[in-house]
């Protein structure tokens, strides 16, 4: 399935690079759009 | 005559790191196995106690999730609202059995 | 000199590809190191205290942290059959998986920041397929930045 919500990062669990969570973690400090 | 030997070369370390790339997918192959039979025939003993994650962040709020793989984790774009704090979201959705999820307080 | 042009993009394509592959060798490598030391530690655990530890005290891999500040006011909501939740963060929060965990208890000896001291390095050798051991040693030194050889 794609994207649950718009405009948002996805990330699965046991199957996802833990990349993807550092690219999260990145998203959320930067902070608001 | 250089650029006779510049392609001899080329074609010579093409060569060499095809090799490498067959022993890289090679070793992958060796490790993913070996993790998996760590897993699979310790599986009672791949565990962490709550103290163990409390230690790891410090004087932190920890929600602890335990959930099916491949359970989907969609974290929107936070959106900064006027005169109002920015929401953060993270919505989880399991397709193949509940999502556990552990408040831990160390405090 | 075209075909010289078309060979090198192969060979630079090739060399990023061999770099990223390498890169998520190291990244299996140093789970495997820091399962096989989980397993090892909660083993000795268990035989000291002569029993498993309480259900309620531990979390089975694999999970994910999410760490927030203890001031963040946290709203959550959960569909019937548990197979949803909607979490509400006033404040930034970070997600972790079990493997960044196991680096932080310590469980893969230092491997991940290339500090390993010649005791770890030797119980780190001993937790990999032999083949791979040569990678460990580098790992040792600090990530592998380059196309390192090892052996067949």
């Amino acid at each position: 399935a794609g994207c649950l919500t718009p405009n948002s990062y996805t990330y699965r669990i046991n199957s996802s690079p833990s990349k993807e969570l550092s690219d999260i973690n990145r998203m959320i400090r930067q902070g608001c759009v | 005559c250089e650029l006779t030997n510049r392609l001899t070369e080329l074609k010579s370390e093409l060569e060499d790191l095809e090799q490498k790339e067959l022993i890289l997918d090679q070793q992958r192959c060796w490790i993913e196995q070996s993790i998996r039979n760590t897993t699979e025939d310790c599986s009672n003993l791949t565990y962490v106690k709550h103290e163990d994650i409390c230690n790891c962040f410090c004087g932190h709020t920890l929600l602890a999730v335990r959930a099916p793989s491949g359970t989907q984790l969609d974290v929107p774009i936070p959106k900064a609202v006027l005169n109002s704090p920015t929401k953060y979201q993270i919505y989880m959705k399991s397709i193949r059995g509940p999502i556990d999820v552990l408040l831990l307080n160390k405090h | 000199a075209q075909e010289c042009q078309n060979l090198e993009v192969e060979r630079q394509r090739r060399l990023e590809r061999i770099k990223q592959k390498q890169s998520q060798l190291q990244e299996l490598i140093l789970q495997q190191i820091a399962f096989k030391n989980l397993v090892q530690r909660n083993r000795q655990s268990e035989q000291q205290a002569n029993r498993p530890p309480p259900p309620n005290s531990i979390i089975h891999l694999p999970f994910i942290i999410v760490n927030t500040s203890k001031k963040t006011v946290i709203d959550c909501s959960i569909s019937n059959d548990k197979f949803e939740y909607l979490f509400n963060f006033d404040s930034m929060f970070e997600i972790h998986d079990d493997i960044e965990v196991l680096k932080r208890m310590g469980m893969a000896c230092g491997l991940e920041v290339g500090k390993c001291s010649p005791e770890d390095l030797k119980v780190a050798r001993s937790l990999v397929p032999k083949a791979l051991e040569p990678y460990v040693i580098e790992m040792a030194k600090g990530p592998i930045s380059n196309v390192y050889i090892t052996g067949g």
